[in-house]
């Protein structure tokens, strides 16, 4: 319906700009409507202005600023309507170490409404596990879990 | 609701029986290059009822199930269990059935095997795959795509054109 | 043949000039995300001709002029300079030009002005793009798709089509 | 022509055999002619093994492993037809610290014929440099070099 949708565009465009000055330590970001008159039918695009640089497409982006700009999107949403679970496989690749730093924050914030699940090669990101699985491969072609207690 | 713990057993390359318990919070699984990670995350969401062979990796649904290594033949059947716990949609569905009210804990499982026959099952019952879909979707669960996001997958949501992602937030409204 | 040195000056996020010099043996560029790191391989591929605005992550060829930052206003133009050594082709070329024979250093340029024109340049003299091709195609240059792996690019040669493998196989035919 | 055609898919489909193994510490690789008969406009397939698992479609490796495959096929071309120099630009990001490892001794191997710049978040990767430059960005949105002598 037209008034869930438009609740839920505002919604998500206030979320958007808290989760991506969070994760990119200013900056600005927000959801913008293709079609103002058309709220049924409008797609939606979104702007990106990280912090000290000018407003510009998100196709300009670096490779790492991309990702966590869509990490802001992402979160944006989940914060809106929440999924009991979150599974996130390698979403750190792209991101150099203060990035990373800020996106384990933000996975501290959210934490207690969602369970998450992680794969990674980061060891910052591991740090926030509560615990730790290891995949091995010591026989060739066959997977074995390994259980690491962390905290 | 949350995840409560995850059974394998001849999905992709898990020949044998593996499981993996989850807490609340924040579970990491590491490793090295393809020793099974993203497989885990597949598993996950094939009992979820994932239907499309691409995003699975493969080529036909039978890719799925252990293919066999240097050491090892080919499993018969490929097996997923995923237990929740805090289930609040399970009451009213089961005892729709019969089962006792008040349970908050459920299992939802499938099977395929190399026949092409598949199961889909909640607590180990033979079910359809409408009443899997139907449980998470009373649980908050839904068919959210923001929230599993596959290995090299989190640019998408960036390069999509604006219906599609228009399509995402009307998900969430 | 090797790179020499490469000047760039108002591309993308350099609005002052910057140099880089090459040795023989690997050079590595590092820095935090964002920094410009990408920028500097888009300026090589750019002064060597590219000419698709996508592949330069723009939406017009204008995008790649720097636009400005809080404290800086955009530059009118955007310029980079390759130079090369040891280039075999030079020698030839340049003679059909009127150059002193046995030159084998070479500068190839580029400038792209607000307004929309642009220049090529062959050791600070106008050319055509066609002389740059010609150039390059000479010295073993060439348009080697498989010699410049831009950012996230690395899986395409696996997920192409046949057909497309093909053509990059055909290329070093 | 027909006869370089297939001059060249056997050199490369050789080197690809040598690249391959080389990157994954074993296993095979090749390239297949989709209509052995038709060699002038015939579609290339390629099948890789990791050493000790089955043969199967690329599509079903991991991240990490197509990167490596695909590197392998990149090389086992320019070994065929070398370019002066290469630009790769965080091509190691997917990998772990082991394949970063064979990753580099290719490039070692390679390093006297061709040029290589490579774009790096990597510590291993970075060991290799005989130059390396550091971009900063310490005004926002204004990018600087600092050139770093390694060796
Ligand atoms: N049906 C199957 N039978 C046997 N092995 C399989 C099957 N399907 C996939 N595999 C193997 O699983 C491996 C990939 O596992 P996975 O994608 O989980 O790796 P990963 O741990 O996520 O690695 P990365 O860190 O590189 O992403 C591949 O080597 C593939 O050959
Ligand atoms: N025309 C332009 N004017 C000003 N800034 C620009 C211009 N074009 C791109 N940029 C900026 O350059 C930055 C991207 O740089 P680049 O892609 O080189 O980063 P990077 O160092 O490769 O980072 P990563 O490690 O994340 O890949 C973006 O923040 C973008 O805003
Ligand atoms: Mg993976
Ligand atoms: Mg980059």
């Amino acid at each position: 319906t037209r008034d869930r949708f438009k609740q839920a565009f505002e919604a998500i465009n206030a979320n958007l700009q808290q989760t991506f000055s969070t994760l990119f330590g200013g900056g600005s970001a927000s959801l913008v409507l293709l079609d103002e008159a058309d709220l049924l039918e409008s797609g939606i695009d979104i702007i990106a202005q990280p912090p000290g640089k000018r407003l510009q497409s998100v196709q300009l982006l670096s490779g790492g600023e991309k990702a966590l700009a869509a990490m802001a999107l992402m979160f944006a949403v989940f914060k809106y309507k929440p999924s009991p679970f979150c599974l996130l496989d390698e979403i750190d690749a792209p991101l150099d170490d203060a990035n990373i730093g800020r996106f384990v924050e933000v996975l501290r914030g959210m934490q207690d409404e969602t369970q998450f699940v992680l794969v990674t090669h980061n060891r910052k990101t591991m740090e926030i596990a509560d615990r730790l699985y290891g995949v091995t491969m010591e026989e060739p072609g066959v997977s074995k879990l390994v259980s690491v207690w962390l905290n | 609701m949350r995840l409560n713990q995850l059974r394998i057993s001849g999905f992709k390359s898990f020949p044998e029986q593996a499981e993996i318990a989850f807490d609340a919070g924040v579970t990491a699984i590491v490793g090295p290059n393809g020793c099974g990670k993203s497989n885990l995350i597949d598993a996950i969401t094939w009992v979820l009822g994932e239907q499309s062979v691409r995003s699975l990796r493969g080529e036909r649904m039978e890719d799925v199930i252990f293919g066999g290594s240097d050491g090892r033949r080919p499993t018969a059947t490929a097996e997923v269990r995923l237990r929740f716990s805090n289930v609040a949609a399970a009451a009213t569905m089961l005892n729709g059935n019969g089962a006792p009210a008040g349970e908050s804990n459920i299992e939802v499982g499938r099977r395929l095997f190399r026949s092409g026959e598949s199961e889909y099952l909640i607590d180990g019952r033979v079910c359809r795959l409408r009443d899997i879909q139907d449980l998470l979707m009373d649980s908050g669960v839904g068919v959210k795509a923001y929230a599993i996001v596959e290995q090299g997958k989190i640019g998408h949501i960036l390069s999509a054109r604006p219906l599609e992602r228009r399509q995402l937030l009307e998900e969430a409204a």
